[in-house]
Order: C-alpha cells, then sequence, then structure tokens
C-alpha cells in the first residue's frame, strides 16, 4: 500500500 | 531504494560512527550535547515500533537496530561511562528539550497521515527529528571553540538529511503517486536549521581554522 512504502524510508 | 537514499543513509551511519570513534578515541564527550542524543533516542524508538511488525527489508530491519542500538549506546556512555561521564558538560547543555518535544507532539496530534498509535508516534518522530540537534547547535555556540569530530559529526548528520532531499524529489519524479508533504516539510526545516552551521564549518574549513561559531 501506499503507506507500507511511505514507511520504508529509515 | 536509490543511490541519494542509499548514501544519505550511510552518511547517517558514518555520523554515528564518528561520534562513537571520538567517544571510544578521545575517551571524551566534551562539546557534545547529552540532550540531543536522547531526542534522538526518543526519535529512533518512536519511528521504529513498526519494526516488529511490518517487514520491509533485511537492509531496513539491520539499519533500525543499528540506530537504535547506537542511539542508545553513545547515551550510556555520556551518562555511565566512568571516564566519559566526567567530561560531560552537564551546566552548558541546559536546553529546555520539553519545549521542543510537547509542541512536536501537540503537533504530531494535529497534523498526521492517520491517526492511530503508530502512526501519531512515527509523525511525532519526523517533528522531532527536525529539531534534535538544537541543543547540540546551542551548545556549540556557547563552548567556543569544538573538536574536529563534533564538528563532522554534524556536518555528516546535516548531510545526510540533505541527500534525503535529493532522494525525495527522486522518488516525486521517478514514482506515480509517491508523495510525502509531512516528511518533506520537516525534512526540509530540518536541513534549514543546519545551514548557518554549514556556512561557518566551510569558513572555518577554507580558512584552515578551528571551527567557532559566534555567539
Amino acid at each position: 500500500s501506499e503507506e507500507q512504502r511511505a514507511k520504508d524510508e529509515l | 531504494m536509490n543511490i541519494f537514499r542509499f548514501a544519505g543513509d550511510m552518511t547517517h551511519l558514518c555520523s554515528i560512527i564518528v561520534l562513537l570513534l571520538k567517544i571510544q578515541a578521545t575517551k571524551s564527550c566534551a562539546g557534545l550535547s547529552l540532550r540531543t542524543q536522547e531526542l534522538y533516542a526518543i526519535v529512533f524508538v518512536s519511528r521504529y515500533l513498526d519494526l516488529f511488525f511490518t517487514f520491509i527489508s533485511m537492509y531496513n530491519v539491520i539499519m533500525k537496530l543499528i540506530f537504535i542500538s547506537s542511539s542508545f549506546c553513545i547515551i550510556w556512555y555520556m551518562r555511565c561511562h566512568r571516564i566519559v561521564a566526567q567530561t560531560y558538560d552537564r551546566e552548558q547543555d541546559t536546553f529546555r528539550v520539553a519545549f521542543l518535544v510537547v509542541p512536536c507532539f501537540m503537533l504530531s496530534l494535529m497534523i498526521n497521515h492517520e491517526f492511530s498509535f503508530t502512526e501519531v508516534l512515527w509523525t511525532f518522530s519526523i517533528y522531532l527529528e527536525a529539531v534534535a540537534i538544537l541543543p547540540q547547535l546551542v551548545l556549540l555556540q556557547r563552548t567556543f571553540n569544538i573538536d574536529t569530530l563534533t564538528s563532522n559529526y554534524i556536518f555528516l548528520l546535516g548531510a545526510y538529511r540533505a541527500l534525503y532531499m535529493l532522494n525525495w524529489i527522486y522518488r516525486y519524479f521517478t514514482e506515480r503517486d509517491y508523495s510525502q508533504w509531512i516528511v518533506w516539510t520537516s525534512g526540509t526545516l530540518q536541513t534549514a536549521t543546519y545551514c548557518d552551521f554549514f556556512y561557518y564549518y566551510i569558513l572555518s574549513w577554507r580558512k584552515n581554522e578551528r571551527l567557532s561559531l559566534p555567539s
């Protein structure tokens, strides 16, 4: 999901 | 993953390694702000809660564990280590962090992507990271001459966020619905707080003399 991807950054 | 983000993460890692080297090699934390280190520990803990229930990649997990453990390790050195703790300048490091933590938390309750426990804490960590360096910059202006390792540490911290800005621009243009305006706004403000430091850092580097910020 977009949320999931948004959290892929440290 | 793009080169800007990877370079940003590596620069961030380097800043922590430089800090640990400084403390290890000189057995001193003179010129370092414990409050900034504590704020970073809060940032990492409140941001990496998803470590336990959303697996993104091994890289992501390992880096999060490194950041969390190193920030606590540095705090342990500055608080508990029998030699290093003596060199901590408690009288000078007096920035009232409540003035940073409370507004950031209030803001994260009001402005966030989704009003859930982890989301609010994640947003809080984004806002707090933007201001976490302030106690260190204030301490810098009080202790006139700072050692090279400390200034390198701060320079690398600023560079990491500047590289992340390139990463956001790159992702904005290459990925369709990538938008993180909370991270972008906060990250831009964060990098802006380093600008005056960058200016004096490069100035002193060119004049090849020790860095001293005007008080």
